[in-house]
C-alpha cells in the first residue's frame, strides 16, 4: 500500500475531502502552516492501494488551484532615514504538494 | 527503524499515551479530524525498533474500541414538497487505522 | 527523495523554520504534543533530495537546545497519611528528534 500525504491550500481542502470520500477513499485531516508565507493550510493523509495512488492525484489536481499571494518584504531603510517601502513580491502558491511513501496498513 | 501513525479515537487517546509512555515508547501526539464524520480524532506517530512493531500495535488493540455512530445523511426532498427525514445511516468507526513505514530515526 | 519529519521544541521552531527557508528549502509545520511531558512542540515536515538530507540534518542542529525540564511526579501517600512531596523529577528534552523516510514527491 502507499500512504499518500498533500499540503494543499485552506480554500481548497473542504472540496477536495468530499471529493475523495464520495469516490469512497479514506481520509484524515491534519492543520498545518506553510514555512514560508505562515498562513495555515491542510496535510490530507490518505494510505490507498498501490493502483489507486494516479486516481487520486487526478482527484487533488482537479480541486486544487494555483494561486498568486502578494507578501510585502520587510522594507530596506535608507540612508537618509526616509523609508520607501518596496514593491510588494509576487509568489506563486501552487496547487497541492504531494508525497507517496510505501507503508502497511492494519485496521485495528 | 520503524514509524508507526495511528489514528484513533479522541476518547481512547489519553489513556492509549499513557499506556505507551508507561512501557517506555516515546510518542508524538497529533490532532487530526476525519474525513467521513469531520469528527476530531488524533493521529500518534511512534517511532521503535523493527521488533517493537507487534508488542506497540498489541497495546493500541487493547485501548481501543469500536464504536457505532449515527450520522443523519441530507434528506432527499420529495416531489411534493414534503420532508421524510431518512432514518439516520449507521457507521462503524474501528478502534485504530495503523500506518507502518520504514524509517530512520536520528536524535539531536 | 527523501521526507524528513522533525520533533522540535516550540521555543526553537520558529528560528529554525525562518534558517530553512532562508537556505531555500520547502518546510510544512504541524502542531504536535509530546506524550510523556503532555507539553506542546512541533513536528516539521520537509521533502528534499537525497543529498540534501545532511545539511538540513545540520541547520535543526543549529537551531536546536536541549534543556532540562522537572517534573512532579505523583507523590505517593505515606502510611501515615502523612504526605511527603518526592523531589522534582529531572527530565532532559533533547534538541530534536528526526525521522527520515523515502518519498516520491510531486508538485501538481
Ligand atoms: N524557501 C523559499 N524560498 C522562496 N520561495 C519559497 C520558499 N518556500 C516556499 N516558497 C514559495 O512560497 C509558497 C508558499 O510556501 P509555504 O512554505 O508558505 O507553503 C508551502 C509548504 O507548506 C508546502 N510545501 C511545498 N513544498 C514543500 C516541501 N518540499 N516540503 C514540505 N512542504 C512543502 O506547500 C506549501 C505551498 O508550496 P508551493 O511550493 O506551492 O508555494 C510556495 C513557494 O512558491
Ligand atoms: N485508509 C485511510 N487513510 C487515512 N485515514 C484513514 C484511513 N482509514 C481510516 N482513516 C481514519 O480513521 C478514521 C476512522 O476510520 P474507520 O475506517 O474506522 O471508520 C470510518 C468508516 O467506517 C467510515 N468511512 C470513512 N470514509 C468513508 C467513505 N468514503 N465511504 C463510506 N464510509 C466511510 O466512516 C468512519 C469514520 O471515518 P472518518 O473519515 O471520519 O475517520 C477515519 C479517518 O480519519
Ligand atoms: N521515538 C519517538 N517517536 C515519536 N516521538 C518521539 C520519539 N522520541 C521523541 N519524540 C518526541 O520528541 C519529544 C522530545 O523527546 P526527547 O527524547 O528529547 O525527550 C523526552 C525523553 O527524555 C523523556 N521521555 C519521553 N518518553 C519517555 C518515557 N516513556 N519514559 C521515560 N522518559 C521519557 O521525556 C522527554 C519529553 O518527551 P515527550 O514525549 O514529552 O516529547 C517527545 C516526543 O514528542
Amino acid at each position: 500500500m502507499r500512504l499518500i500525504l498533500a499540503v494543499v491550500q485552506s480554500q481548497d481542502a473542504t472540496n477536495l475531502v468530499e471529493a475523495l470520500t464520495e469516490h469512497g477513499y479514506r481520509v484524515t485531516r491534519l492543520s498545518s502552516q506553510g514555512g514560508f508565507l505562515r498562513e495555515g493550510n491542510v496535510t490530507l493523509m490518505l494510505s490507498v492501494e498501490d493502483q489507486q495512488v494516479n486516481p487520486v492525484i487526478h482527484i487533488i489536481r482537479e480541486h486544487c488551484s494555483t494561486r498568486t499571494r502578494y507578501v510585502s518584504p520587510m522594507p530596506p531603510i535608507a540612508e537618509s532615514g526616509e523609508f520607501y517601502p518596496p514593491a510588494p513580491l509576487e509568489v506563486q502558491v501552487g496547487g497541492a504538494t504531494v508525497f507517496v511513501l510505501r507503508a502497511e496498513t492494519r485496521k485495528l
